[in-house]
């Protein structure tokens, strides 16, 4: 097929925005997203938004119908992302905690140490805590990660109670005064019924500012129902995708937001700690289209 | 009486959609769509009745045919022929981030094991952190020797490592670990290139994750094309994937399905991915 590009090309060359022009238009965008691994309801709804829109709404002066619908499919991509603010804040609170939850391999402790480097390069003192009591070395992987930049890691590799350790881990850091703590936790699936319980019980007896969802990057249509599954079981605050560096486009966080309401506010970008971006709502819309 | 073209769009149209949902890449559904259209076209269906209910049949049907899936036997068999001519067999595993090579590695060794074969580990991601110490603790709780270097080590000094050791232990099979990487990333490809060149292994299996979407099929490709694999494993099955990327990783490679990761420990290991899959993908 065309790349949307050259859809988006022709729609715009063409005489006039008529409604086979239009449909032409969508049926582009629809692969694109598609292929960008945005789930297939979110598509079918955005192809009606489009749909709608592109022949009901008033132009404002100058604007020609071509350049209405341009900024209509830009405008409802955006609003699939949710209107919530996506800047990373403590709000004041000290210190801060933080859980990353998230599948099996989504790069939850790498990006427990990238935060923690972020955070710190911006002036906050961050503390790593392991709660990972089942991936063997998770505990060194995260030393490993984070002891050459000076972040402080706490973790109990003899320890298999994940609560306890958390807990301790957080009174460590209370008493070492850092600003930010961030808890690295177990992957786990909606299909692990004692991981599920597990991760609710973290959330009740640490009760987290902020708990933030891990998702790959590469992840297809099932990213939303997971998405659901976590945000049922602990509430969601905030989305990184991972692996975007990759052939993944991330689209599937599309419905990740849509599932919890939570704004996407870092993305992973390489394998190294540096490699770590605020999100760019502009220039991921862009990626997904193509 | 022949389908209309209408009735056959209709159908074709839906269950197009239901691949997609299903993970099957967006150019392999095309694919797929596109060389089902003649055969449907062309079929018998009842004058009346539920005629679309027939099309949707043989749909139904041609997704068993699109699971490539390779014969274990195949595998073994090339181990004995190695065990007859003195020499360990070696398996080379690679793919992209995260996709559970490394638990798998271990899997694998034990499902050998169960049959018989002794079998040693390769710790040849040098890279990653915490890599060694996670294959040398899962070896260590499993039982399998491991053998292992510092990071930054070059992967292939510790491949020809565990080798050796294999050759003068009489080991049967030797399974090699190596760093994810990213398809994006052409030198990390070549690196693997260069470690098959040096490792000659008997197998090349790559292992992807049972969740990725429409990245699985460029990710595949780029492994194949720079590396070559001789098959395929998909992990993280459990974790309610519909598996549609086996699918699409069997048609843009046509490299054989030889097991489905179904979980973390050891024995999580399907060694009849076909029926497994079929049951995930709900058609
Ligand atoms: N290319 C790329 N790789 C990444 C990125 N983030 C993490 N990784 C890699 O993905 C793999 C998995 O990362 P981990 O941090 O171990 O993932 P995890 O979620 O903690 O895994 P579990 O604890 O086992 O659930 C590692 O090889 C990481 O180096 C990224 O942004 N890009
Ligand atoms: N649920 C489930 N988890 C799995 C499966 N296979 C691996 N995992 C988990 O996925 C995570 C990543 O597995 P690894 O074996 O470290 O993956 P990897 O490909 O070696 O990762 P890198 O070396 O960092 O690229 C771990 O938490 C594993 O326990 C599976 O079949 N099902
Ligand atoms: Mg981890
Ligand atoms: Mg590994």
């Amino acid at each position: 097929g065309r790349s949307l590009k050259e859809v988006f090309r022709k729609f715009l060359a063409s005489p006039s925005a008529d409604k086979a022009s239009v449909e032409e238009l969508i049926r582009g965008i629809q692969r694109s997203l598609l292929m960008a691994d945005v789930k297939v309801e979110l598509v079918q709804k955005i192809s009606e938004r489009i749909r709608a829109r592109a022949f009901e709404e008033k132009l404002p002066p100058g604007v020609s119908r071509k350049d209405s619908v341009a900024k209509i499919v830009y405008e409802e991509l955006i609003n699939l992302l949710g209107g919530k603010p996506a800047k990373f804040s403590t709000g004041g609170k000290k210190p801060y905690v933080i859980m990353l939850l998230g599948i099996q391999g989504t790069g939850k402790t790498t990006t427990a140490a990238k935060l923690a480097n972020y955070l710190k390069v911006e002036g906050y003192k961050v503390g790593v805590v392991c709660a990972d009591t089942y991936r063997p070395a998770a505990y060194q992987q995260l030393k490993h990660l984070l002891e050459p930049r000076q972040i402080p890691v706490y973790g109990e590799p003899e320890n298999n109670n994940p609560v306890e350790i958390a807990r301790k881990g957080l009174e460590h850091f209370k008493q070492m005064g850092v600003d930010v703590v961030i808890i690295d936790t177990a992957g786990r699936h909606r299909q692990q019924e004692s991981l599920m319980d597990e991760m609710k019980m973290l959330e009740k007896e640490l009760k987290p500012d902020e708990n933030i969802l891990i998702i790959d990057g590469t992840i297809g249509q099932q990213a939303g129902a997971h998405a659901a599954a976590f945000h049922k079981a602990t509430p969601i605050g905030s989305i990184i995708i991972t692996k975007l560096d990759t052939s993944g486009r991330g689209g599937g966080a599309l419905a990740a937001v849509a599932e919890t309401g939570a704004p996407v506010k870092f993305v992973g970008v390489g394998e190294s700690v540096e490699d770590f971006q605020p999100f760019n709502p502009s220039s991921y819309i862009a990626s997904l289209l193509g | 009486a022949k389908p209309s073209p209408k009735e056959v769009e209709n159908v074709l149209s839906d269950f197009y959609l239901q691949l997609i949902a299903a993970d099957v890449a967006v150019e392999t559904a095309d694919a797929i769509v596109n060389s089902l259209r003649h055969s449907l076209l062309e079929m018998d269906v009842p004058r009346f009745g539920d005629r679309e209910a027939v099309l949707k049949e043989v749909l139904k049907k041609s997704i068993e045919s699109l699971i490539k899936v390779a014969d274990v036997n195949h595998v073994l068999k090339r181990v004995d022929e190695a065990r007859k001519q003195g020499r360990p067999a070696v398996i080379l595993f690679v793919g992209p981030n995260g996709s559970g090579k490394t638990t798998t590695v271990v899997k694998l060794a034990h499902y050998l094991r169960k049959r018989g074969y002794s079998v040693i580990l390769a710790s040849a991601d040098t890279f990653r952190a915490g890599a060694i110490e996670q294959l040398e603790t899962l070896g260590q709780r499993a039982g399998f020797m491991v053998v292992s270097q510092s990071y930054g080590a070059d992967p292939a000094a510790v491949a020809v490592d565990a080798l050796n050791k294999a050759s003068s232990m009489r080991v049967n099979v030797v399974l090699i670990d190596t760093a994810g990487r990213t398809e994006v990333d052409r030198g990390l490809l070549e690196e693997m290139r260069k470690l098959k060149r040096v490792v000659k292994p008997d197998f090349v299996i790559y292992t992807g994750d049972a969740l990725a979407g429409n990245a699985a099929v460029q990710q595949a490709k780029m492994f194949d094309e720079v590396v070559g694999i001789d098959y395929v494993i998909l992990s993280k099955v459990d974790a309610d994937a519909k598996g549609g990327s086996a699918i699409s990783i069997s048609h843009s490679t046509g490299k054989p399905l030889l097991f489905l990761g179904v979980g973390q420990e050891l024995d999580d290991l399907e060694d009849k991915p076909a029926e497994k899959l079929l049951e995930a993908l709900g058609f």
